[in-house]
């Protein structure tokens, strides 16, 4: 799950 | 979500205010025989505004929001990102499409070239990636190209005698936007496992650093409450 981690900043 | 990260959206969504605010401006002072202050300020000079700048933003965000139809993260989220892409685009179309708009952008003084920042951050995204993706190189594109994106506006802004205010809030603006990601970056780290993310932390540390000269002369003018002026 790491990747959703950074890709929830804008 | 934490208050740090939360006050960087709202400044940036602020910024994004501001320039509409004055396209807007711009837009229903013309062709008025007796324009207010504000619209004799904005219409007589030249908007201060980098379309560069603008161009690479939007480019900035139509690379990085790939995943808005692929990936569910929040309807805060999404909406956000539509505000971000939605606006950055009808910002370049109004400074290049729009009759009136158009003649307030001082085409000579913005002259850096959008090449020699888009190839180097290709070229390193190809090279400096965390997986060789399409849509993850693209990804990292976005991060190096929103780095340095806000140049042709700097310079813009050295080369432009008289700063408009509004110019000013928005350069400001973007900055304290970027200051209050590593705030935001700081705090995760601290708080949450595993929390590590180096290309982002870099590029976001680097494009802070472009705005610590325009901070500098933006709070001596606050200070000695004169008008806005970099030097040349």
């Amino acid at each position: 799950d790491e990747e959703h981690v950074m890709k929830d900043e804008l | 979500m934490n208050i740090f990260r939360l006050a960087g959206d709202m400044t940036h969504l602020m910024s994004v205010l501001v320039l509409l605010l004055k396209i807007h401006t711009i837009k229903s002072c013309a062709g008025k025989s007796y324009p207010c202050s504000l619209c004799f300020i904005l219409l007589e000079s030249s908007s201060g505004i980098s379309l560069k700048t603008q161009e690479l933003y939007a480019l900035v965000f139509a690379t990085r929001y790939l995943d808005i139809f692929t990936d569910f993260i929040s309807v805060y989220n999404t909406i956000m990102k539509l505000i971000f892409l939605g606006s950055s685009f009808s910002i370049v179309w109004y400074i290049r499409r729009h009759k009136i708009v158009r003649r307030s952008y001082d085409k000579d003084q913005d002259t850096f070239r959008h090449f020699f920042l888009v190839l180097p951050c290709l070229l390193l995204a190809l090279i400096i990636n965390e997986k060789f993706t399409f849509k993850e190189v693209l990804w990292t594109f976005s991060l190096y190209l929103e780095a340095v994106a806000i140049l042709p506006q700097l310079i813009l802004l050295q080369r432009t005698r008289n700063i408009d205010n509004l110019t000013g809030q928005y350069v400001f603006l973007l900055g304290a936007y970027r200051a209050l990601y590593i705030l935001n970056w700081i705090y995760r780290y601290f708080t949450e496992p595993h929390y590590v993310h180096w290309i982002t932390w870099i590029s976001g540390l680097v494009q802070t650093l472009l705005y610590a000269d325009f901070f500098y002369y933006y709070f001596s003018s606050l200070k000695n409450n004169v008008k806005l002026k970099l030097p040349a």
